[in-house]
C-alpha cells in the first residue's frame, strides 16, 4: 500500500513545479512561478495530508488563501494536470475550468492544453470564451432547438484553419 | 486509447438519438447557456460509471429526457406521459491503442436502475468497471473530469482530502 | 414583525417577474421567463420558507436544480436586484457576476445595469468581459505594479465615447 | 446618497495612500488576475463593517499591507517586519442626497482590533451601524454585496436562507 501512494505521490511532487511553471511564465516572468507539495507526516504520508503550495510569479505569500480566484483557478489545473500525469487516462473533461480566467491566462492554459493533447491523451473542454476555443482543433457546437425542445449539435474541424 | 464519438438518446436535454463527434486530440464545446454542454459532459460521465448524484440528478429517472410534456394542476411535470420516452442509454465509441474499437454502454432502464453492456453484451458494473481500469479510467477517482464549478476548490481542498485523492490514482 | 416582514416579502414577490422578464427578454422571446416566490406558510412565513422559481423562457420545468449555470446566474441576478429594490441601498457592488454567462446574458445584464444606474443607486461591478464593462460609464483599472510591489489604480472616463 | 470615492492606506494589496475613483453612477472595475480588484471590494466591505471572515481573511491584521518582506527560513513571511505597515485604514467619502458629504473611517490598530470613525471623529461600531443605517446600508444583511463566486449560490439557496435574508433586510 505505501509502495503504491508513494510512487504516485513522488510522481506529482516532482510534476507539480514543471507544470506550473510551464502554465505561468510569461514575458514579464519568464521562469514562472512555484509551486510544490509537503507532507506532514513522512513516514505515513497516506495517513496524514498533502498539502499544496502554489506562488504565482512575483508573490510572496505561501497561502493559497490569500490568492485570487484567477491564481487559484491556475493552481488548480497545475495540481489536475500533475495528478493526471501518473498512470494518465486517455481523455480529459473539462468544464468552463477558464471561468475565473482572464484573456492572458485563458490564452496560457489553451496553448498547454494544445500542446500535451495528442491521440493517447485527448482534452474535451467546454468553454464559453472564444479565446479558448479558438486554439481547439475540432468544436462541438451545441445549440438548443426550441421547436424539437431538444439540445442539438454540430460539429466543425478547424485543424486546416490554423497556424 | 481515445473516445471516438458518443451515442445518446433521450438522455437529459437531448431527445432520440443523437451521435455526438468525432472527438479529436483537443476538442472544445461551445454554445449558449442552457444548450445542454454540460449535459454532454453529463453523459460521458454517465457512461463511464460515475454516479448520478455527481450528475446534478438525485435520481436516475431524471436522467430520461422529459421534452413535450405540459405541467399539470400543480405545476408538476407529468411524470410517464404517453410519447414520453421512458428509458435513456449512452453509448462510447472507444478506440484503444491497438486499434480495438469498444463500445461502452449504460442505460436506465423503466425499473430506473443502471444497465452496463459492453460491445451490446450485458455485464456486471464489476466486469464494467475492471475494462474501463485497463483503460486508466478510474470511476471512483473521477481524476479525468472537472464539473462545472468545481476548479477552484482544487486548490483550497484540504491535506486529507488531497491525500484521499492520491491513494484513489493509486 | 409580521408587518415588517410581509411589507418586504410582498414588495420582493411583485417585483421579481418583472424584473426576471427584463433580464431573460429576447427577440426570440419578447415576453422573456417567468419568476416567482412561493411560501411553504401563508400564516407565519417568517417561520418556514420563501421558495423562489424560476423558468428561463421556452423552458418547461420549475426545478432550479436542473438550470444550468448561466441560467441560474440570471435567476440569481433577478432575486437579487429584487431584493435590492426594496429600501435599497445607495450602491451595489457585483465581483464577477458574469463568469457563468455567455455574451448575449452578459449584454442583458449589463444593458439592465446601464437602464437602472442613476445618481441615487451606483453600480459598481468587477468584470473580466470585455462585453460588459464597454458598457460602463467609468472604468477603474487597476494593475499590479510589480515594483512597488502594490496594485495601483487608473481611473478612466467612458461617459463621451458611448452611445 | 452616492459613493464619491475611497481612500485606501496599506490595505491588503494596496500599498501606501491611495485614492481611488470618483465612482459614477456605473462604474466598471477592471484588470489582470491577481492584480486587486476583490481586494477594492473587501475595502469597500471593510470600511462598511462587514466582517473580515467575508473579506478572506481569519484576521484582522492579515488586511494589513504586507510587501517588500523575504520568506524566513520556514518560508513564512516575518510578521512586524522593521518598515512593514502595523495598521491599515480604509475612508469612504459619501455624498447623501442631500449633497451633506461624510467621511466613513474604519481602521485596523497595531493592537488588531477596529476602530471607527465619522468626519475623524471615533465613534462605537454600534453609532457607526446606525448612521449607515439611515442611509439603507444594512451591514448585517449585506444585500448590496455579492462576492466573487457566490452569484450562483444565491438561485440555490434553501427556503430558510432566503426567508432570513428577506428578515434582515424588513
Ligand atoms: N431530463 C431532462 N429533459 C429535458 N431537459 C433537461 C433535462 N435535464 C436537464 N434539462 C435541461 O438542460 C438544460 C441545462 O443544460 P446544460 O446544463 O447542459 O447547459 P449548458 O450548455 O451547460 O449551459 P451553461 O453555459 O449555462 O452552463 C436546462 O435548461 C434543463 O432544463
Ligand atoms: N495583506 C496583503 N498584502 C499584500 N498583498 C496581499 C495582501 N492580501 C492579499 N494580497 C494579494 O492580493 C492578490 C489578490 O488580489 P485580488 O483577489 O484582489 O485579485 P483580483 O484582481 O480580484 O484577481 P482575479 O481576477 O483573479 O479575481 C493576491 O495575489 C495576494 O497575494
Ligand atoms: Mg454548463
Ligand atoms: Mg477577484
Amino acid at each position: 500500500r505505501y509502495d503504491l501512494f508513494y510512487n504516485a505521490y513522488t510522481h506529482i511532487r516532482d510534476n507539480i513545479d514543471p507544470i506550473y511553471k510551464e502554465l505561468t511564465k510569461s514575458k514579464t516572468f519568464p521562469l514562472g512561478g512555484t509551486a510544490y507539495l509537503s507532507v506532514e507526516d513522512s513516514e505515513e504520508p497516506y495517513n496524514d495530508g498533502i498539502k499544496y503550495h502554489a506562488m504565482p510569479p512575483g508573490k510572496r505569500f505561501r497561502d493559497m488563501e490569500l490568492l485570487s480566484g484567477g491564481e487559484k483557478t491556475v493552481a488548480a489545473l497545475a495540481l489536475l494536470f500533475a495528478i493526471h500525469s501518473y498512470q494518465p487516462a486517455p481523455f480529459f473533461v473539462l468544464d468552463e475550468v477558464d471561468a475565473a480566467l482572464d484573456n492572458t491566462n485563458v490564452a496560457k492554459v489553451a496553448n498547454y492544453i494544445r500542446r500535451h493533447a495528442s491521440d493517447t491523451f485527448q482534452f474535451i473542454v467546454i468553454s464559453l470564451k472564444n479565446t479558448f476555443y479558438e486554439k481547439a482543433e475540432a468544436l462541438v457546437g451545441i445549440y438548443k432547438d426550441q421547436q424539437r425542445a431538444s439540445s442539438r449539435v454540430l460539429t466543425l474541424e478547424l485543424d486546416g484553419f490554423l497556424d | 486509447g481515445r473516445l471516438v464519438e458518443l451515442e445518446v438518446e433521450n438522455f437529459k436535454s437531448y431527445r432520440g438519438r443523437q451521435v455526438i463527434g468525432p472527438f479529436h486530440n483537443f476538442t472544445s464545446v461551445i454554445g449558449p447557456n442552457g444548450s445542454g454542454k454540460s449535459n454532454l459532459m453529463d453523459a460521458i460521465s454517465f457512461v463511464l460509471g460515475v454516479k448520478s448524484a455527481q450528475l446534478r440528478s438525485s435520481q436516475l429517472k431524471e436522467l430520461i429526457y422529459r421534452g413535450g410534456t405540459d405541467l399539470d394542476a400543480d405545476g408538476n411535470d407529468e411524470e410517464a406521459h404517453s410519447g414520453s420516452p421512458n428509458r435513456t442509454y449512452v453509448c462510447a465509441v472507444y478506440e484503444s491503442s491497438d486499434k480495438i474499437v469498444t463500445r461502452f454502454t449504460r442505460a436506465v432502464t423503466e425499473a430506473g436502475s443502471s444497465e452496463y453492456r459492453i460491445n451490446g453484451k450485458s455485464v456486471t458494473f464489476a466486469k464494467y468497471s475492471t475494462v474501463l481500469e485497463k483503460e486508466n479510467i478510474l470511476i471512483k477517482a473521477k481524476n479525468f473530469l472537472v464539473f462545472q464549478g468545481d476548479v477552484e476548490a482544487v486548490a483550497s481542498q484540504s491535506p486529507k482530502e488531497l491525500t484521499r485523492l492520491v491513494e484513489q490514482i493509486s
